[in-house]
């Protein structure tokens, strides 16, 4: 009964808040951990050796170069219709204003389609996209591409509505993307009460004035590791079953939420199975990857070096949309595979949590799933994640240890039992 | 060595079944 000795060590166990008080060490001592920072590579250095001295197998790092931006000093004042300093947050790798800023009237659009519409008007003009929130994956498109959009109409700069199921007066960043060919502009995200404060101004036909000052940077690529630890398989040594979650964060908060809860139940998955004594058939690989904000630049690489060895490869996990109360696993992969994984989910009956969904996916683990490879994910309260997502809330107080606990536990016996299996799971 | 390289399973999906109950 391997699943219910996993389940009572992590969870009622001498085991149980170990991720959680982990991860707060981790995060009080190093704070948040941006790509291209000091605090992300000594976050991975300590990693490194917290993992050695857990005594876990092959342990290295495997070096990978990564963006490195850096925000600067930003501000946003309303000047008309009065004045109002706003909370901002300069979105990833835009570039900053001039000393003096940018000050200009403002084009209040809901949409794209709005801002088609009206595109004679965005002609230097400040563009504030206040676009209603519908899901993250839908919604997230404003914060990329808002800037490049507005551009090509001309406007001097754009705030952006955060992409937020909740809101007390926060700011989410985020990365943002150029397209070559059109003209770069600053681009900042604000709050959604901010967003909507200015949609009512503007219906009224009030004129809006702000000025905006960005001293964001970007500087040449930056030296990184992705950080591995395994234990070794007894049988299938060169099969991999690669547990994951991504050490940087955003420079907001401690980064806890995102991901430090879902980097530290992968290290309790091995933890969990090492303290039992247990060793699976095939390899057990966890990979803490690096700069998975900048779009899973680390996992990419990480992908590039490693894909030659992809039949090998029997699932790929990576938890990154929160560590709260599991409700099931999201997994993607051939039919054969999801009902095999339906039975393994049958082993966490104890924890009351065993649906599987569709959908397993992640950053740094989707160029695998692409490729054929089964992958999973943990389901869980994503309204409650997206209220703190890549914002300064995203810290030790906004994580639960007893629900960190269920979630390892999860994670472990997914992890063992798929790597302890006769056959690696069964692809398309 | 019980391996699934070429897409073709070597056991029934009742002894896969089994396999995984014995874990819990």
């Amino acid at each position: 009964d391997v699943a219910k000795a996993i389940i009572n060590l992590a969870v009622y166990g001498k085991s149980q808040n170990r991720s959680y008080e982990r991860l707060a060490l981790l995060v009080d001592t190093v704070g948040p951990r941006l790509s291209g920072s000091k605090n992300l590579e000594k976050a991975i250095q300590i990693m490194y050796q917290n993992l050695q001295e857990n005594g876990l197998d092959n342990v290295h790092l495997e070096p990978v170069k990564i963006p490195h931006w850096e925000r600067g000093e930003e501000s946003a004042v309303m000047l008309q219709p009065r004045i109002h300093k706003m909370a901002i947050l300069g979105l990833g790798s835009s570039i900053g204003t001039p000393p003096e800023g940018i000050t200009a009237e403002v084009l209040v659009v809901t949409s794209f389609n709005e801002l088609q519409q009206r595109a004679p008007e965005a002609k230097g003009k400040i563009v504030v996209y206040n676009q209603p929130y519908v899901t993250y994956a839908e919604t997230v498109q404003y914060r990329v591409q808002g800037a490049v959009e507005a551009a090509k109409v001309g406007a001097l700069a754009t705030l952006i509505r955060s992409v937020a199921s909740f809101s007390i007066y926060s700011p989410h960043t985020g990365i943002q993307e150029y397209q070559d060919g059109v003209p770069k502009i600053p681009t900042a995200c604000i709050t959604v009460e901010d967003a909507e404060m200015m949609s009512r101004m503007a219906s009224h036909g009030l004129k809006i004035v702000i000025q905006l000052k960005m001293g964001a940077k970007t500087y040449p690529d930056a030296d990184s590791f992705n950080t591995v630890a395994e234990i070794t398989g007894s049988k299938y040594p060169e099969q991999v079953v690669l547990v994951s979650g991504h050490l940087d964060s955003w420079d907001v908060g401690q980064g806890a939420l995102d991901d430090g809860g879902g980097a530290f139940i992968s290290w309790e998955a091995l933890s969990l199975i090492k303290d039992l004594g247990l060793r699976p058939k095939r390899t057990l690989r966890m990979v803490l990857w690096t700069a998975e904000e900048q779009g899973g630049i680390g996992a990419y690489q990480y992908y590039q070096l490693h894909k030659v060895n992809i039949s090998n490869y029997s699932l790929v996990m990576e938890s990154d949309s929160g560590t709260f109360l599991p409700t099931g696993l999201q997994f993607t992969g051939s039919t054969k595979a999801r009902v095999i994984m339906e039975e393994v989910m049958k082993l966490l009956q104890p924890l009351n949590i065993t649906q599987v969904f569709s959908g397993g996916e992640g950053t740094d683990i989707n160029f695998w799933i692409q490729a054929g490879v089964p992958g999973a994910s943990i389901c869980d309260d994503l309204y409650k994640y997206f209220s703190f997502h890549h914002t300064n809330g995203d810290t030790m107080t906004a994580m639960n240890p007893k629900e960190m606990n269920v979630a390892a536990a999860l994670w472990a016996v997914v992890a063992f039992v798929v790597a302890d299996m006769e056959e690696m799971l069964p692809r398309e | 060595k019980a391996i699934y390289k070429n897409g073709i399973s070597q056991r029934t999906f009742e002894e896969i079944k089994e396999e995984i109950a014995s874990y819990g």
